[in-house]
């Protein structure tokens, strides 16, 4: 996967009961994002596997501040790539985590 | 530490928080 600049991981540990998931964002390399952010924070929120889209919490994230317009499709997949390791994880692994 | 709360007009939160150091180390 491409580099982003971004990091996304688990806010909480995934227990694979819920469809809704506490992620946490933070900007790992400032360099490779085009609008200025904060690289000493990190933004949690939540994401529903079955409701929710990358690109509006992106959207969302950038209407609020966090981001610039223009690395709005660098957020979106900084979360779509989490957010398929962590399906595909939960895939692999039996009921129950 | 410090937190902040953002609340999009969707509805949806955002917790505002410091990236620990060892994660900074670590990336």
């Amino acid at each position: 996967a491409e580099d982003t600049g971004l990091r996304v991981e688990l806010a909480e540990e995934d227990d694979c009961s819920n469809s809704s998931l506490a992620l946490r964002l933070w900007v790992e390399d400032p360099k490779k994002l085009k609008g200025k952010n904060k690289d000493n924070e990190a933004i949690e929120f939540s994401f529903n596997l079955e409701t929710d889209t990358p690109e509006e919490v992106a959207y969302e994230m950038v209407k609020s501040g966090f981001f610039h317009e223009s690395d709005s499709k660098a957020v979106a997949k900084s979360i779509r790539d989490r957010v398929t390791v962590i399906k595909k994880t939960r895939e692999k692994i039996p009921a129950g985590c | 530490s410090s937190l902040t709360q953002v609340v999009h007009s969707a509805g949806r939160r955002f917790i505002v928080s410091p990236v620990p150091e060892s994660r900074l180390q670590e990336s």
